[in-house]
Parts: C-alpha cells; structure tokens; sequence
C-alpha cells in the first residue's frame, strides 16, 4: 500500500496546477524512492517529468509499484478543499480503483477526507537520455516568467541564444521585434536573484512562447529555474523543489526559417 | 515560419 505524508498541501496544489495545462490524465507512478510522473502534451511536442522523492514525504510507505491514473481536472477540484497549510496524506491499496486523501488543518482540529476515483491510462512512456548540454542557464523563475509573458505579446516563437556575452532571448512578430540580453549576475545576500551561464559551446535555439508560457505556471514552486540547452535537442526546463525533488519540462525545438 | 519538431523524433519510446 501507499501512504504519503506532505507536511504542505501547497506542493502538490502548485505541482498540478504547473502540469494540468500541459497534460490532462496521467499516471502517478509510485514505489518506495517516491511518486513520480512523467507526460507528454497531446501534440508530442512537449513533456513533463516530474519527481517527489520519499524524503520529500514524512512518513513515506510504498510497498510495491503503484500506478495511479488521475485526472489532474478531478484532482484539482478535490485539492481546492485543502488549505495551502494543511498537511496532506495520500493512502492507496496495492490495486486501487481510487486514492484517499485527507487534509488536516495546522491545529489538527478539521480533517478532511475525499476519495478520487482512478481510471486506466496506458501511457507512453520516453527514454530521456542523459545530456551534457551546451549551455546550462539559472536564473530567477520570475524573471524567465516576465520575459516569456513579454515576448509572447510579440511573437509566437523565441530565439534563446547563448554565448560569451551570456545569454539573449529574441523574437519577431507582425509589430516589430524584441530582445533581452542577461549577464551573469551574482548576489551573496539573496542568491534568489542570481543568473549564471555555464556554456562550453554557442547556442541558438528556437522554441514556441506558448509552451514556455505554460512551463512557467511553476513558477511558484522554486524561486530559481534552470535552463539547458544543446543545439538540435529539446530544451530541458528545470524547477528544482526541496530533497531533490523536480519538475522538468522538455520541448522540442523549431527548425528552420 | 520555422517548423515544430516532435518531441519522439529525440526521445526513444521505452
């Protein structure tokens, strides 16, 4: 059985609202290292690979692989019930036909309990080889929100190009165009706010704002993001959350003018 | 207009 203890409802409320855009049914695949998900958009061109590990629980038990098929619509609606604050355990059987959740409040005072039906989801699922990308860019999650937002209003695709300069974001539309340059930057007192650029090699890579702009709906899960790159593979956008937990967006690039 | 990849001509189905 599973039994899944979050300290914080807020994370799994922000994971599902981060993915449920992107991805409207899929599996939570559980075992003992954690819950994991992994999906791609209906359109192939985007994916979601998300994973919490069991330190990231408290208690965690999971004693054999557990596939939980959720639709994230229906997950959603029960996860309004829980207070950003309450603390959240997830209980299924072995074979389960629907996942427990309760919700306790900080003074433990209210429980909340809600049952959410399971369904069978025969998921696609991607090998993602290992990359040592070209350019590895961090920067402030809400800073890569506001240029993604920004561009969008211009263009539908950006240029994201990296070189010994740092790092620029460049698109084109009807109205004209726009372009953001960041250098690295380095604050002791708040590393929040830091951008760094790691390249061993130039970068130039387009990509569709649309999907960047549904990447950034986690946004609120990690003040910093991660950016990587290689020329001619899918970008990797990283979210990192605490106890190497992450949610990672992959898309694919636009080729060609 | 550049064109849109998909994502399986990168990554290999397991």
């Amino acid at each position: 059985m599973l039994e899944a203890r979050l300290e914080q409802a807020a994370l799994l409320k922000k994971v599902v609202d981060a993915i449920k855009e992107l991805v409207q049914e899929c599996n939570f695949d559980c075992n003992d290292s954690g819950i994991g998900l992994q999906a791609m958009d209906n359109s192939h061109v985007a994916l979601v690979s998300m994973f919490l590990k069991s330190e990231s629980f408290s208690p965690f038990r999971c004693d054999r692989n557990i596939a939980l098929g959720i639709n994230l619509n229906a997950l959603q609606k029960v996860l309004r019930a829980a207070q950003n604050e309450d603390i959240l355990t997830l209980k299924a059987e072995d074979a389960p036909d629907v996942v427990n959740l309760v919700f306790e409040n900080a003074t433990a005072d209210r429980i909340s309990e809600y049952d959410l039906k399971l369904m069978d989801i025969d998921q696609e699922h991607l090998g993602i080889p290992d990359t040592d990308y070209a350019a590895q860019i961090s920067m402030p999650s809400s800073e890569f929100q506001r240029i993604t937002r920004d561009l969008s209003a211009i263009s539908e695709s950006v240029t994201i190009e990296c070189n010994k300069e740092g790092v620029s974001f460049a698109c084109e539309g009807d109205i004209g165009k726009g372009n953001i340059k960041l250098r690295q930057y380095t604050n002791v007192d708040k590393p929040a706010e830091n951008v760094e650029v790691n390249m061993t090699e130039p970068v130039a890579l387009t990509f569709a704002l649309k999907y960047l702009g549904n990447f950034c709906k986690a946004s609120g899960l990690s003040e910093q993001v991660r950016l990587c790159l290689s020329n001619e593979v899918p970008l990797m956008v990283e979210y990192a959350l605490a106890n190497n937990s992450y949610i990672r967006f992959y898309l694919a690039p636009k080729i060609g003018d | 207009t550049p064109i849109q990849n998909d994502l399986s001509e990168f990554f290999v189905m397991v």
